[in-house]
């Protein structure tokens, strides 16, 4: 019987060696089988990606260029069928995002190019790859990585939508706000939001859940930002939309309401620690237009304050909330029509866009700004829960 | 003094539209 003596770290090389027939295996067992809430996967982030990236450089230390084009043919198709099959779960799609971004750091980190080896300890650089230059399938993953990005953004605006409306706009939470109803819409006041109905809480709950689940995959920092800002670019026109659309959401106290929705949000925010992710920035329009509803619409004065403060809405979006504004209480005037017309001419020198509506789907250009990791190679061990056995430590 | 890395030899790749068409024409095939 063999005796098995462990080796230790320094006998390692950092590479993973497998038989060529096992290849169908591996990107079954890593990736189309793999369970993202594994206890095993949750020890070092990105663990897939990295034993993905120590079989390519076996393939590349043996020089067989056949190996590692079919291995990283597969794992790109692996990946793509993993994500159709799961196409609107958040958890898989992160994961997947998380891990094809480190594959790609990792290919550049150990890709030999001096840009990308600034910070690589002496072994590190001893890990670097000897024979084949990947920047053409850098770049097929790099594409991946978009095309990933892009599902993330719809599976969180599919799970954001329902929530939004509601949340952000109707439902009340300042005391005292909920009876200033506009004249004619007063309705039953409660504190305690009808079953099934999104609050805000609900909406932040949501961020949190997307927070962590992204922070648990060891997403890059930097891609967690774009992501959160892309989150918030939804809530914000969405809503926007919404009380573009809706009379009875254009009075003082939802203006009132809405900003502190806002101020919520932007606490979320700075509780995360993600103030410098421009996701702040995205609202500007929204807490315009909330501002628009409380400040007084009457003299010259106004119009130019009004001018001035909306830098962020459209000429339209601006005569709109004007138009639709309706009066809490019948001590307060509507906007008169004079009000509007000086507003608008104020306003015609502006070249901007006639559309009412923001795009609530555009999606913001992303980048995957490089993000080498620390880890060496060599100590990284596979626990067996991942049904790995097959591949060998070299 | 800095060891110069030896050249490699650059591995063309098809871009991900053209896996994709790959990959369907596989499917296709398979039964």
């Amino acid at each position: 019987r063999p005796v098995n003596i462990p080796r230790k770290e320094k006998d390692f090389q950092g590479m993973l060696e497998y038989k060529k027939d096992d290849e169908l295996k591996l990107i079954k067992n890593l990736i189309l089988e793999l369970k993202p809430r594994g206890v095993a996967v949750n020890l070092i982030p990105g663990l897939p990606a990295y034993i993905l990236f120590m079989c390519v450089r076996h393939a590349d230390y043996i020089n067989d260029d056949q190996r590692v084009r079919s291995l990283l043919t597969s794992t790109i198709n692996g990946i793509k069928k993993i994500l159709k099959k799961r196409s609107d779960d958040f958890e898989i799609v992160s994961f997947w995002l998380s891990n094809t971004c480190r594959f790609l750091h990792c290919l550049k980190q150990y890709s030999g190019e001096e840009a990308f080896m600034k910070h690589n300890t002496p072994r590190q650089n001893d890990h670097c790859l000897r024979n084949f230059d990947l920047a053409e399938y850098r770049q097929v993953i790099s594409d991946l990585a978009i095309q990933i990005y892009q599902q993330l953004t719809k599976v969180m605006e599919n799970v954001l939508q329902p929530m939004i409306v509601s949340g952000m706009l109707e439902h009340e939470t300042i005391q005292g706000v909920s009876g200033l109803k506009p004249t004619g819409l007063r309705k039953r006041t409660s504190s305690v939001a009808d079953e099934g109905t999104y609050t805000l809480d609900s909406i932040v709950r949501q961020l949190n859940n997307f927070h962590s689940t992204m922070c648990q995959h060891g997403m890059d920092p930097e891609l967690i930002k774009q992501i959160v800002k892309q989150m918030f670019y939804i809530i914000g026109s969405v809503t926007l939309n919404n009380l573009l659309l809706r009379k009875d959401m254009c009075s003082w106290s939802k203006g009132m309401q809405i900003r502190y929705n806002v101020s919520q949000l932007e606490e979320w925010l700075r509780d995360k620690n993600l103030q410098t992710s421009g996701a702040k920035e995205t609202l500007e329009p929204l807490i315009q237009a909330a501002q628009l509803l409380q400040v007084k619409k009457k003299t010259d004065e106004d119009a130019e304050a009004i001018c001035s403060m909306c830098s962020a809405l459209t000429t339209a979006q601006i005569v709109k909330v004007l138009n639709l504004y309706t009066p809490v209480n019948e001590f307060e005037e509507r906007v008169t029509a004079s009000f509007i017309r000086t507003i608008q001419v104020r306003l015609q020198n502006r070249k901007d866009s006639p559309q009412l509506l923001m795009d609530a789907k555009h999606i913001f250009p992303v980048t995957f700004p490089f993000n080498p990791s620390s880890l060496a190679l060599e100590s990284i061990q596979i626990p067996s829960s991942m049904n790995l056995g097959f591949l060998l430590r070299v | 003094s800095t060891q110069r890395p030896r050249p490699r030899v650059l591995l063309k790749a098809p871009t991900l539209a053209e896996m994709d068409e790959m990959n369907i024409s596989e499917e296709e095939e398979s039964p």
